[in-house]
């Protein structure tokens, strides 16, 4: 389709441009309140004084998690989408004018909560990184499958809650891998902070490839 | 725009024909994993011997959701849009054919678990019920704002686990107040039980008007 052509010449153009300043980006993808935004904090604080971190955010309304975020002292921009569903290339283009980025070694991009519809856009990130939170079901890689698909790492967050749902580990694992078999599985907790070492580990082996 | 006239048209074909049969409708929305399809089996566990239940279930992929509910006894249907990120009329309609509708009382519409896309399709329902679990947050409201606008009731689920998450009832209620003040509001937990009957007696009341 039309659409999908246009957006993937932009992001390619994105993509060269990181490249070219040796950024490493990924694409923050889950459900409303997975815990993208939380992610991203306690990525900051883990390594802010490690490696230096830009996030565009982008949402339906508001610019709630940016200020979030500003609150960290890292170079951070809102996409408002206005009631869009997904992020596309060409916002991201315009985002990124608008961020000293070229001194970056590592962008975040957090897109709207939507498990559906931002699975298929190309924003010319490094790779797309998916988190499941155990609140929602250990059902959701069968039912929303694109997602994982097109991921390259999953991340099960809010493991400080698997007490008090009804949820398996073991089983959204197992989904998960039947959808992808090649998914990079964390498991993570943005309240206790437990997992989030592994995690930053994994970015900093990324950003200095 | 065409698609949302064609839509439209659809959906006031199965308005009046759910009227003729004197059948109370809802559309049930969230985000993926809020809970939408423990709340219809809650609903039916309570109503299933005092009124007759209809179920359409809507999702990506999978009968998963059908699958619990047949469990249960009532009919139900499963639309599977292969991707779509939310049900249209269309969709509705050849659901509608499937299930022998004529003698039910009440017919619950769960959409694709999708807190953007699917508040600005009419299904031909009589209301639209959204669904939002405590462990998102209590930001939703003001993030994802059309949805809020476009219901008539707002559900509180999982409030069981409030004292494990940091998320305020009160402060869901005031920002979902600021964007849609005729909101009616309840709270539940579909593993306690709590506040399900209170739920159970407004669909009661709407279905004897
Ligand atoms: N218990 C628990 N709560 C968490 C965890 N991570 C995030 N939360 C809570 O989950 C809610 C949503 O977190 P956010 O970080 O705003 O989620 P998000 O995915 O960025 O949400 P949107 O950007 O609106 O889609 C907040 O109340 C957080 O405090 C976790 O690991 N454990
Ligand atoms: N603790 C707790 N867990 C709940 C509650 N309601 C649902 N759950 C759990 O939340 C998860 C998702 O529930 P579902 O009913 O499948 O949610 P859904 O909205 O229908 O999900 P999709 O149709 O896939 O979008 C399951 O693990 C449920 O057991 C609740 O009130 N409290
Ligand atoms: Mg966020
Ligand atoms: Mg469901
Ligand atoms: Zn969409
Ligand atoms: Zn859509």
């Amino acid at each position: 389709r039309k659409v999908l052509e246009k957006n993937d010449v932009i992001a390619n153009d994105i993509r060269l441009k990181l490249k070219a300043h040796k950024i490493f980006s990924f694409n923050l993808l889950s459900s409303p309140g997975s815990g993208k935004t939380s992610l991203v904090e306690r990525t900051i604080a883990h390594l802010k004084d490690k490696i230096r971190i830009g996030v565009i955010e982008g949402d339906v309304q508001t610019d709630l998690d940016a200020q979030r975020i500003d609150l960290l002292g890292v170079p951070v921009a809102q996409i408002v989408t206005n009631g869009g569903c997904h992020l596309d290339a060409g916002l991201v283009r315009d985002a990124l004018s608008k961020v000293d980025y070229a001194n970056l070694e590592i962008l975040i991009i957090e897109n709207v909560g939507n498990l559906v519809c931002p699975a298929g856009f190309d924003l010319g990130e490094d790779t797309k990184v998916v988190l499941l939170s155990t609140t929602e079901g250990d059902d959701k890689p069968l039912k929303y499958p694109a997602m994982f698909r097109n991921a390259s790492v999953l991340i099960i967050n809010k493991i400080d809650l698997l007490p008090y749902v009804n949820c398996s580990v073991k089983k959204i694992k197992e989904n998960a891998l039947a959808i992808n078999p090649d998914l990079k599985i964390f498991e993570t907790s943005c309240t206790s902070d437990a997992g989030i070492s592994g995690w930053c580990d994994w970015i900093l082996a990324q950003a200095n490839q």
